[in-house]
């Protein structure tokens, strides 16, 4: 099954 | 100091109230350009975004940037002493201990004054790369919702595909499964029924319906909605705050990824 990405693996530090 | 006044509470009311369950402290922050807040879920699988620009204040004064750290739950205490339709008036001093909000009726036979005590909140901030996305879809904000909640009735998640066919919400659970296919519409009568979408490569991907059943406590905000999709990054749905661009509410939902 897929896994739940995390938001912080797409948007990093500004 | 800040000293930013909303023609109505209402606004504000109507976004605590949609971001409180995913998020419970955060940071408002206020320069000259308006009211910004960013925070991600405890899960860190939701980013909410909000912009209030200066221009949907009148008037609107803030000389230095100032965070101003708040438990939205004490908030929602607070705000819910507020009409719909009272002038809100927020104020602050420049390093504040405290959050001074006054509302008033459109009368003005009516001040509340009341004062909730700030918290200094240490949260990283993130930052949002501009995307091109490959699939834009504005439609009703209350069809979005009833999608939504339609298909968490069968099930955790939901693949949404854009293609030149339309848009498709697939789901699948233990009793069965469902979808439901948006086309474009354009009802010339009321164009707040339109469907629009544009499509510049096609897009599938797995997002869980809790979030998103969550972001759509937005609903009453807007009567439109704007999901934005490309493959490999995260979804946003976004809702504007007022008539002026730039005032929006965004919530960012990272996609299920692998098989």
């Amino acid at each position: 099954p897929k896994q739940q990405g995390s938001i912080t693996s797409f948007f990093g530090a500004p | 100091m800040l000293e930013a006044r909303l023609d109505q509470a209402e606004i504000l009311k109507k976004v605590v109230d949609a971001i409180k369950d995913l998020v419970q402290d955060c940071n408002f922050d206020c320069n000259d350009s308006g009211i910004a807040l960013q925070a991600m879920d405890n899960s860190h699988v939701a980013l909410v975004s909000m912009n209030l620009q200066a221009d949907s204040f009148a008037p609107y004064r803030c000389d230095r940037n100032i965070a101003l750290g708040v438990n939205l739950t004490s908030l929602t205490k607070v705000l819910r002493a507020a009409q719909n339709t009272d002038i809100l008036t927020l104020r602050a001093l420049d390093a504040p201990d405290s959050l001074n909000l006054v509302f008033e009726s459109q009368d003005k036979d009516r001040i509340s004054e009341y004062d909730l005590k700030l918290m200094d909140i240490d949260q990283e901030h993130l930052g949002i790369p501009e995307t091109e996305y490959a699939a834009t879809i504005k439609m009703p904000s209350v069809e979005f919702r009833r999608i939504c909640t339609d298909l968490m009735a069968l099930s955790e998640s939901v693949t949404i595909e854009a293609s030149k066919d339309g848009i498709k919400f697939t789901c699948s659970g233990d009793i069965g499964n469902g979808s439901v296919t948006l086309r474009q519409h354009t009802n010339v009568e009321n164009e707040k029924e339109n469907i629009e979408i544009e499509l510049s490569e096609p897009v599938a991907l797995t997002f869980s319906l809790k979030y998103l059943v969550n972001f759509c406590k937005a609903a009453g905000l807007s009567n439109t909605v704007t999901i934005c999709l490309s493959n490999e990054v995260p979804l946003l749905v976004s809702y504007a705050l007022t008539s002026k661009a730039g005032s929006n509410l965004r919530f960012y939902l990272a996609p299920k990824i692998g098989d």
